[in-house]
């Protein structure tokens, strides 16, 4: 039996609570 | 208030929907009580904490980016409706603090600071490098362009005297050589076609507030001037609650007396000469 190598779960992307998002442009 | 040991603040998404309205009531709360510029919309929510207040209730401590609009402040369109002032237009952004107190499901602004400031002459011309940028609003020709279509647009009024407000925005452009410029102006008691000396006219009691846009080319001998105003529906203002509890006189304009009309008209009116 072949056993495929354990692969490490990627982390999630990392969620930066601020700044939020942008609405019309970034002066 | 004495510092609390242990009192810790509640860290809260920039984009959480409670975070954004409370950035909306404290975007309105802009909107209501700057008296002179542009009507400012959201543009970035860029810091929040939530602290808890006692005995109840919650503080969301914000910092927020605003943006100018192309709506005059008193202009009744909602911001919503506002368009966006352009890069190219040379933008203008605020930068502002807000503290805002969140109660029974009800927001209360009780700190607000802002600063706003135009986009850097090297962003415009990024984007643009032959726009105009902003000039400043005393300089010798925006003062005359003002006044010379301010002079034109009464001299074709066949009703009240309009008297400047405020210069709201201006700008030299090179080719042709002309000044573009933005103004607000208010009715007075005198009729236009009978006036005699300006400053002997006063302001109606129950202002009604216009705003123009007008070009003074240079010509050879001569100049020419292009003005449109849109003049506003005398607005009711409605009493703003204040940090203290109390409240406060309208914010536009106390002696705004005028009741609500039954049937709300259209935004604004497109009145006046176009000289």
């Amino acid at each position: 039996n072949v056993a495929q190598p354990s692969v490490p779960v990627a982390a999630g992307p990392v969620v930066r609570p601020c700044p939020g998002r942008i609405r019309h442009f970034k002066i | 208030a004495p510092h609390i040991p242990g009192l810790v603040y509640r860290e809260l998404d920039c984009d959480d929907p409670e975070t954004e309205q409370a950035a909306l009531v404290a975007v309105d709360y802009i909107n209501n009580h700057v008296l002179q510029g542009y009507k400012h919309t959201l543009n970035q929510i860029d810091k929040v904490k939530v602290w808890p207040r006692r005995p109840m209730g919650e503080v969301f401590e914000l910092e927020i980016d605003t943006l100018e609009t192309t709506c005059y402040i008193r202009d009744p369109t909602p911001v919503a409706n506002c368009t966006v002032r352009q890069l190219m237009e040379h933008a203008v952004e605020g930068d502002c603090d807000f503290q805002v107190l969140k109660q029974d499901g009800q927001f209360t602004v009780l700190f607000a600071k802002c600063d706003s400031s135009p986009d850097s002459a090297e962003d415009v011309r990024k984007v643009c490098p032959q726009c105009p940028l902003l000039a400043p609003l005393n300089d010798t020709k925006v003062v005359h362009a003002v006044e010379v279509a301010l002079t034109a647009f009464n001299t074709q009024s066949n009703g009240s005297y309009f008297q400047l407000v405020e210069v709201s925005r201006a700008q030299l452009v090179p080719l042709p050589p002309s000044t573009y410029v933005e103004f607000a102006v208010a009715a007075t008691d005198c009729v236009a076609a009978e006036v005699t000396d300006p400053a002997k006219c006063n302001l109606l009691a129950e202002k009604q507030y216009g705003f123009c846009k007008a070009t003074l080319t240079e010509k050879v001998g001569g100049e020419d001037v292009a003005v449109t105003c849109t003049m506003f529906q005398t607005q009711p203002v409605l009493p703003q609650p204040q940090p203290d509890g109390t409240e406060a006189s309208p914010v536009a304009d106390s002696a705004v007396t005028a009741p609500p009309p039954a049937d709300p008209p259209a935004a604004a009116l497109v009145v006046g000469p176009v000289v």
